[in-house]
């Protein structure tokens, strides 16, 4: 395991705990779109399929249980507790599941590395995750203004995408036979997702300001 | 090298 790889899942740990422990600490889910954490939900639950079958390394499945059940816990706080359910802005979280699941589930089933069960939900998993991230984009969008623990948690995010893409590059050079399309152009686009939100967050940090974005 | 891919990845 290489240090950028190591780093991007860092990150993509922390702002899976960030949201936990705002959840769970101040029983608000303020500006948090469930529609996204059904969908991470729904992303590590069909590619970690393999979680019992193929052992890759220690590190490896502890990392995929924590990665399930946080994004199961953080759906469930936000659908079934009794207070942090009243938090969730439902009305301005209004982004079709299914207009991103389809599309993907389709590509899967004609993009694939193999077409058998577990690969076809491998790939769906991973067109599915670059896109997860719109309703929640949709919804900082709507809302405008955005606290800063909902700001640390997209830029997390998007820290965790572009490690992973130096980590790709860097075991390309190293790694005999390691070319994934799939994956690559997946994460590119999943990345660039994130580019115009990152523009708008550095500029506060840097004015020292408070995250607004542009009506 | 196959168990060294991107499968082992999160």
């Amino acid at each position: 395991m290489n240090i950028f790889r190591l780093a991007g899942d860092m990150t993509h740990l922390m702002s899976v705990i960030v949201l936990l422990l705002k959840i769970h600490t101040i029983k608000s889910c303020a500006g948090i779109s469930l529609k996204t954490q059904e969908l991470y939900a729904l992303v590590f639950a069909t590619r970690y399929l393999d979680i019992f079958t193929d052992f890759i390394s220690l590190y490896n499945t502890i990392m995929k249980l924590i990665f399930l059940a946080s994004s199961f816990s953080i759906v469930w706080y936000m659908r079934q507790h009794k207070i942090v359910r009243r938090s969730y802005d439902k009305d301005q979280d209004t982004f079709r599941h299914l207009f991103l699941i389809l599309p993907c589930l389709l590509l899967a089933l004609f993009i694939n590395e193999k077409f058998t069960f577990k690969e076809v939900m491998w790939t769906f998993s991973l067109f599915l995750e670059a896109v997860a991230i719109l309703p929640q984009l949709v919804l900082l969008q709507r809302t405008r203004n955005i606290d800063n623990l909902t700001g640390q948690y997209v830029f997390l995010l998007g820290a965790y995408r572009a490690l992973y893409i130096l980590n790709w590059i860097y075991r390309y050079f190293t790694e005999p036979h390691y070319v994934h399309w799939i994956t690559w152009i997946s994460g590119l686009v999943q990345t660039l997702l994130y580019a115009d939100f990152f523009y708008y967050y550095f500029n506060s940090w840097k004015n020292n300001v408070k995250l607004q974005l542009p009506a | 090298a196959e168990q060294f891919s991107v499968k082992d990845e999160l």
